[in-house]
């Protein structure tokens, strides 16, 4: 509840007409994004917390390693999404999408991933379709998910790729710091980025 | 020289193959086509004239000009995307200007996303930059927008409904704002072109047929209204709308209220890590 509060408080803040309407000078502006950001993070926590603590009550809960950390990306509309960095090394990432209106929803939804190889899989109906896109060297991860009234549901995304990438296909993938060019055919040389 | 078209169960939506710019949207279910056209203009700020000192600002809109600029003449670098999840046209003018057109193929709407600014103020000149949509539908002068993603309010060009108005600024005196859905409608053919927006803006209709939807605002003089600041916004706006065209149907009105819940409510993703099985990890 406390963490709930500050943004609550945030919000009343922001009801000032200048906050609703952007007549205000800009470093009141920058005051009310870092009051928004702080307010959204705390609230996050929050969702993170109560969702890892329903998973735990749903399904193994004999012991604390099976108990999921869940964690929200605020960069999904950046090119790389730190939360499925770890399908790079062959882990799998589960994804657990919350629906905040009160009815059921089928909608895209799409997610930055480190490689161009995934399936994904419903928890209710096995592997589903999927598609990734790549655009600028970055790739989007797109799947149809359904999601029941204000609640949540769990998809997991699973690297199908072994350990190279095919050059003939992606021409420039940006992983981490480095950027491999390649060209030809073949992967020609890494560089630093 | 044909057209590009991406397609699904419910609409098909034509572009031209050589800029990528939209030409027509036809619903499958009516089976009526309206052409459209879209295109990106700036009206050029006023920072004050022999009429009236006052300049455009946080408060005020209120262009030089009756008529807008191109905001870019260029053709840009157009790229298409075909897959079973979603279909899609990227035009890319420059790293400050990139549209995207965006088809899923459950969807009964096309999906644009915008990226704008910041705006280049190199020449000293402050831009307004809208996007203006124009239809063959015959408007009859009225368009509509929401209050608070509510009530639609009927709007007239050049009229208010309690008073006489006296017409001094023929562009901005018709701006209105928009929350969440702004349309026009064509009573004759019942057809209905509707914007669904992410965020609060300006609109007007100008012109039968037309919807003009504010995108992004650098001016460089304060408006003298009390901010006592330029509104010198040098951020870049990655905004996503939905366009529908439809007939006029209780249907469709009570339809695009969930489609503009969906877009201010998204949804949530939250992650976690497993080295089990997916069947084990479920």
């Amino acid at each position: 509840v406390d963490d709930i509060v500050i943004m609550r408080e945030v919000m009343g803040i922001a009801q000032h007409h200048d906050a609703v309407s952007g007549t205000e000078q800009q470093h009141v502006a920058d005051d009310y994004a870092e009051r928004l950001s702080i307010g959204n993070c705390a609230s996050l926590e929050t969702i993170n917390t109560v969702v890892g603590t329903l998973l735990t009550a749903n399904g193994n809960s004999k012991s604390a390693a099976a108990t999921p950390t869940i964690s929200f990306c605020p960069l999904l509309n950046q090119s790389i999404c730190p939360a499925t960095d770890p399908l790079s090394s062959g882990t799998s990432v589960p994804v657990l999408i919350y629906n905040s209106l009160s009815w059921t929803r089928n909608e895209p939804v799409r997610i930055p991933i480190p490689i161009a190889n995934v399936t994904v899989t419903s928890s209710s109906n096995g592997s589903i379709t999927s598609q990734v896109n790549q655009i600028n060297g970055t790739f989007i991860l797109e799947f149809l998910a359904t999601i029941p009234p204000l609640g949540y549901s769990t998809y997991i995304i699973t690297s199908t790729a072994s350990d190279f990438v095919e050059p003939n296909s992606i021409p420039a993938i940006i992983i981490q710091d480095e950027i491999i060019v390649s060209g030809g055919g073949k992967i020609n040389e890494k560089v630093s980025y | 020289n044909d057209p590009i078209i991406l397609e699904n169960d419910y609409i098909n939506v034509q572009f031209s193959s050589q800029d990528g710019s939209i030409l027509s949207i036809t619903n499958k279910t009516s089976g009526v086509t309206s052409s459209i056209t879209q295109e990106y203009i700036w009206y050029n700020p006023s920072v004050g004239n022999d009429d009236s000192a006052q300049c455009s600002g946080a408060y005020i809109f209120r262009p030089v000009e009756d008529f807008a600029y191109p905001y870019n003449n260029a053709t840009p670098s157009v790229s298409i995307i075909r897959g079973e999840i979603s279909s899609s046209i990227r035009r890319f003018w420059s790293n400050e200007m990139v549209q995207t057109f965006r088809l899923y193929s459950n969807a009964d709407h096309l999906e644009v996303e915008e990226i704008i600014g910041p705006i280049d103020i190199s020449d000293g000149i402050g831009k307004e930059i809208v996007s203006r949509y124009t239809t063959t539908l015959v408007t009859d002068q009225t368009w509509y927008s929401d209050s608070q993603g509510m009530e639609m309010q009927k709007r007239i060009t050049n009229y208010r409904p309690s008073w006489n108005l006296t017409v001094v600024q023929p562009t901005s005196g018709n701006y209105v704002p928009v929350n969440a859905i702004a349309y026009i409608q064509d009573p004759n053919q019942s057809l209905q072109f509707t914007i669904v927006t992410d965020r609060s803006r300006g609109c007007a209709s100008l012109r039968d047929g037309q919807l003009d939807m504010m995108m992004h605002r650098r001016t460089l003089k304060d408006d003298g209204r009390g901010v006592g600041q330029p509104m010198n916004e040098s951020t870049q706006i990655v905004t996503t709308s939905k366009l529908i065209f439809h007939d006029i149907s209780s249907y469709a009105q009570s339809h695009y209220r969930p489609a503009a819940l969906s877009l201010s409510h998204p949804l949530l993703p939250m992650f976690t890590t497993t080295q089990q099985s997916s069947n084990d990890w479920n």
